[in-house]
């Protein structure tokens, strides 16, 4: 996954991703793919919740999928999850969970509860930093005021780092994959230099949706894994998802 | 590193908005969720129209699993095994998930193995 919340010139934000899954789980030897993306992307759809006939928020979904991946809460805040990676990972919170200890919220169904409950970027940044979890997470989180957008890097129970815009010094963008961001990313799974890379050669006088969706069309951004990509616009209250393609020569991750 | 190496990597692409061509696979449909529906009905339209592909998905999972386990015992460890599971989800998920079983047709302990998928990815 790639996911970003970039600031323009006029303290619009934006906010995108690729949702890239199904690693390891099948190649198809004729079709030169993974399977399970094949599979996912003819179930992605775009939900509109709605209470009392009135939007309470939007999200890009597999039908199926009860939980959010990637969603807004229009004119409010704009949300995506990329995994990470962790020895303590979700099958520790899958035993402790049968095992009796329910005190963990599973990821997917946090994000829904925070794009259905929260009413601020600050309260769903509060949400979604301190909630114990069953699997560690990436949530990146883009508000609608200037400088509202980050990077929140959750292990089980806490919270190891907020990554936060910074005008002033110059971070127009945060950008995350799937590894820490003060890491140096595996060494055969680098999207994130390439993709900072066409963020800074675009530049902050020339971001919008469409030159964020070419960045995310910018191989390894996109690759074999990556069956749809979002674009968000909070204060438009907009979001449009488009099924993907990478043909060869394309990365497998 | 080996992913710098072309053709993997390309120059940052240009013009690909609106989304045309080899890369994109097609638009997505909308659909409305109406959340003061009861859980367990709220995702039947949706989910009538998406069960063949649903069906489809949640049978090359089952492939994979059976190339690693031809007994069939891990299929049989999810349907026997996760649909208990579903009752232990806080509101509105477990109806939900009930609703979705009951629509497409598809078994209750395989619905609730891809809504936890993330969870159950990392082993």
């Amino acid at each position: 996954c790639t996911s970003l919340v970039a600031e323009d010139k006029a303290g619009k934000l934006y906010h995108a991703r690729n949702l890239d899954f199904g690693l390891f789980l099948g190649w198809d030897i004729k079709n030169n793919s993974w399977m399970v993306p094949e599979y996912l992307k003819p179930l992605t759809v775009n939900l509109d919740f709605q209470r009392n006939n009135r939007t309470v928020f939007k999200s890009t979904n597999f039908a199926g999928y009860v939980g959010v991946l990637t969603g807004m809460k229009p004119g409010t805040f704009t949300l995506t999850m990329n995994e990470r990676f962790s020895i303590d990972g979700g099958y520790i919170g899958i035993i402790e969970w049968i095992l009796g200890k329910r005190s963990g919220v599973w990821m997917s169904f946090l994000t829904r509860s925070v794009l259905e409950n929260a009413t601020s970027y600050t309260q769903a940044k509060d949400q979604l930093a301190n909630t114990e979890m069953l699997a560690p997470a990436y949530f990146i989180l883009g508000g609608n005021q200037s400088g509202e957008g980050c990077v929140i890097t959750r292990s089980r129970t806490a919270c190891l780092d907020i990554w936060e815009l910074d005008l002033k010094r110059g971070r127009w963008y945060v950008l995350e994959t799937n590894y820490d961001h003060w890491k140096v990313p595996l060494f055969l799974d680098d999207r994130r230099t390439p993709a900072m890379k066409c963020m800074n050669l675009t530049t902050q006088a020339k971001i919008s949706l469409e030159s964020i969706y070419d960045i995310l069309s910018t191989k390894p951004v996109l690759n074999k894994l990556t069956t749809y990509t979002s674009l968000m616009d909070v204060s438009a209250g907009t979001i449009e998802s488009y099924q993907r393609n990478c043909p060869d020569p394309c990365m497998p991750w | 590193s080996a992913q710098f190496v072309p053709p993997y990597t390309e120059d940052c692409r240009k013009g690909m908005y609106p989304p045309t061509g080899p890369t994109f696979k097609g638009s997505v449909p909308w659909y409305k969720i109406n959340l003061d529906s009861a859980p367990r009905k709220r995702w039947n339209q949706l989910i009538n129209d998406k069960k063949v592909e649903l069906t489809n998905l949640i049978q090359v999972i089952k492939d994979l699993a059976i190339d690693f386990f031809p007994s069939g015992k891990l299929i049989e460890l999810v349907d026997k095994g996760l649909a208990p599971l579903v009752d232990t989800l806080p509101s509105p998920f477990d109806e939900e998930l009930k609703g979705i079983a009951d629509v497409s047709g598809v078994p209750l302990g395989e619905i609730m193995l891809f809504n936890i998928f993330y969870e159950v990815f990392t082993v």
